[in-house]
């Protein structure tokens, strides 16, 4: 699964997510990829998140909408929202993945249960990054 | 207004012991491709979603991501790719599921966002869409390599769905 968040500068958030799906998959399974809310969210002002990971977990916890809901409601930051589902709610459920969030500020967050996340930014400074690993 | 972009190549288990310098070195320049894409667009004044769109589309191109050209096969020996797309001004999204010859998935996701009254198409109606707004077919050829083949027989051999044989560093990263 790949997938990309961004902030433009006139403020607009979008999140964009596109996957194989799991190997050797039958009965027209589809995961949390194609649906808007568990693998893809994006809303002006509070965050866009695009997912990755054991796509039925993702669905049954309705990821990306949760993180916003919870920036939204609690006032929680993008980051503490994304850990507390992936290092959380999703594990504890036994789901493994990861998410890639930003915030109306154009902050970067990446979140992982996983050994890893392909995965790169360029924040607004300029300054690009590239990771594998979690550590 | 500051611009920013940040994309992810999927997300598993990725082993370190089988990660060559040499297939390290094209995962991570396909990434940073796909990241200058998209803020290539944002710095010229373009939009959040035509940036996410182009990042996307990069490593849809690439063999080396479970996506586009690099999908994993079905237990049919298809494709068949699953993406959605949401604009943050508006709540507008597109998704599309179970296309099987569309080259960019994520533009067809795109596409329905924007160039239709439907959120969200499946299968052959989506494909039908597609090409009634001049998406090329394209042959399931395109989408094939060895890894990805070589990977089904050893998951239909042990009757798996998962991804659990490691031949490839990150073979366990899930789709």
């Amino acid at each position: 699964t790949v997938g990309a968040v961004a902030l433009d500068q006139y403020g607009d958030l979008a999140a964009a997510t596109s996957t194989g799906g799991i190997t050797n998959k039958q009965y027209g399974r589809v995961g949390d990829s194609a649906v808007i809310g568990a693998g893809t969210w994006a809303e002006n002002q509070v965050v866009a998140v695009s997912t990755t990971g054991m796509g039925e977990y993702f669905l049954q916890e309705n990821v990306a909408a949760d993180l916003a809901a919870r920036v939204r409601y609690l006032n929680e930051t993008v980051g503490q929202a994304a850990d507390h589902i992936i290092q959380g709610e999703l594990k504890d459920r036994g789901g493994e993945g990861g998410l890639i969030a930003m915030d109306k500020s154009g902050n970067a967050y990446f979140a992982m249960n996983s050994s890893g996340m392909y995965r790169a930014s360029i924040d607004p400074r300029g300054k690009c990054k590239i990771r594998i690993y979690a550590d | 207004m500051p611009f920013s972009i940040a994309i992810h190549g999927g997300a598993g288990t990725i082993l370190r012991e089988q990660m060559t310098p040499e297939l390290q070195r094209e995962i991570e320049a396909a990434l940073e491709k796909s990241v200058r894409a998209g803020q290539d667009i944002l710095s010229s004044g373009g939009s959040a979603v035509d940036a996410v769109t182009a990042a996307v589309k990069v490593l849809e191109d690439s063999p080396h991501f479970n996506a586009g050209r690099g999908s994993v096969l079905t237990h049919r020996e298809m494709v068949e790719m699953d993406a959605s797309i949401m604009s943050g001004k508006g709540k507008n999204a597109g998704a599309i599921a179970g296309v099987k010859h569309i080259r960019n998935p994520i533009e067809l996701a795109k596409a329905v966002m924007e160039d239709s009254e439907h959120v969200f198409l499946i299968g052959e109606g989506a494909e039908s869409f597609a090409f009634e707004h001049d998406f090329l077919y394209t042959e399931q050829d395109y989408f094939y390599t060895d890894r990805r083949y070589d990977q089904l027989q050893s998951m239909k051999e042990k009757g798996l769905f998962a991804l659990s044989e490691f031949r490839y560093p990150d073979d366990n990263k899930y789709g």
